[in-house]
């Protein structure tokens, strides 16, 4: 089993590896790419040595096959059918947003409660009524629910994405949600990201 | 000087403060908090340590006097100014997200190169030409850069940016940008955290 650190840094790998792959670079080593991450080489191959030996010795690591590697462990292989809940600002942003469907996530259907909403389209996919969360979900085979509704009401949405059989929530509502054991949550903090810069703009400047 | 692990922690114990608040919990238990976040009583203690002793033997911490401690470390006591470039749908949706401004982070201006959205407003912020960046900056004071830009273009905004008088990025465009030493990068991955529970949910499912 690869450790849970190892698998949080995977997708920081995976854009590194993106970009090479873009520019056409075939062949990279664990210096060149632990520098453009700002981490160390040796926490680099440590990583990597999970997957086995990839690396050719003095010559670096082939783009290709880590690529294909990382992804596999990602799970990126099987398509995934994601459900966005909250058709507002940024429920509109990610369904629009190519990034997902570049790694296997489809967003097939949208739910919303605002009767202005409903029966519009947003990037192409259809915005349901709330109450038709459970009859969709089956007729779709959707699998994640991304949670992009107010604080307020994510617990109770949370209740109805069980119910309705989803086997995944991605919450961007700013709340812990009470879910069963088996129910994975990976809870999205965007505002986390700009108060550690503030800290370290604050201890810089004052 | 407070570890870099426990500060990229705090924004996960502001968040948990903020809701006892709401709901009018003065006094909450170490056991209590760690329970809600999914963490060990002693990793939160041992973080909350680097405070001075706030916690009352016994009867646990005072949730408003953590909370202004913690907002004073993050450096939220003081207003930090903001420019989002590229008015897009990320862009848009941030500008318009009142999360930010209840931590001292305002939405000053927004920059673009698409005529259509010059001369207009997002949620109340005028929308300027990219081109008075370094006029705009000086003018209203602006210390971060928020990057909704696309990939492609993003290492070019980042090196105006910098040109402008930026202390700080904020970058959401999925490439490492290269700037000075002094200037502050955030990186923020949206996609990392799906592709983390699309692995759990792989592993889990197959
Ligand atoms: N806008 C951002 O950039 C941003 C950033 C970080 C976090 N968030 C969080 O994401 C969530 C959404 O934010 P937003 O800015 O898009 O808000 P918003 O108000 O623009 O959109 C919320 C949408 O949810 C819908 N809604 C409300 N209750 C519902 C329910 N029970 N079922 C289905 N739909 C429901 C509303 O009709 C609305 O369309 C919030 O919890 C917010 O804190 C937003
Ligand atoms: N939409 C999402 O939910 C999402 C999620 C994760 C990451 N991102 C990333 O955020 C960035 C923006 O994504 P988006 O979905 O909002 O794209 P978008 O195409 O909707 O918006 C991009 C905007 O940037 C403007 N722009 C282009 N070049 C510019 C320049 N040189 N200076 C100023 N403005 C410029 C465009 O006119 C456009 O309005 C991308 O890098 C994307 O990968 C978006």
């Amino acid at each position: 089993v690869i450790p849970k650190a190892t698998v949080s840094r995977l997708p920081l790998y995976l854009q590194a590896l993106t970009e090479y792959d873009h520019l056409g670079i075939t062949l990279v080593s664990s210096e060149e790419i632990a520098q453009k991450l700002g981490i160390t080489s040796s926490q680099l191959r440590k990583d990597l040595s999970y997957f086995g030996g990839l690396g050719i010795r003095g010559a670096g690591y082939d783009v290709a096959c880590l690529l294909g590697r990382i992804k596999e462990i990602l799970g990126m292989q099987k398509k995934r059918r994601l459900a966005i809940i909250g058709a507002g600002k940024l429920g509109t942003a990610l369904a629009g947003y190519r990034g997902l469907q570049q790694h296997g996530l489809e967003v097939k259907a949208l739910f919303e409660i605002d009767k202005g909403k409903i029966g519009t389209a947003i990037a192409g996919v259809p915005v349901y009524p709330l109450a038709e969360l459970h009859a969709q979900t089956a007729r779709l085979g959707l699998e994640i629910a991304v949670l992009t509704v107010p604080a307020a009401a994510a617990q109770k949405v949370a209740d109805l994405v069980v119910e309705a059989g989803f086997k995944a929530i991605w919450n961007f509502a700013p709340i812990r949600l009470e879910v069963p054991e088996n129910i994975i949550v990976q809870y999205e903090d965007l505002v986390a990201g700009v108060l550690t810069l503030v800290h370290h703009l604050s201890r810089k400047l004052g």
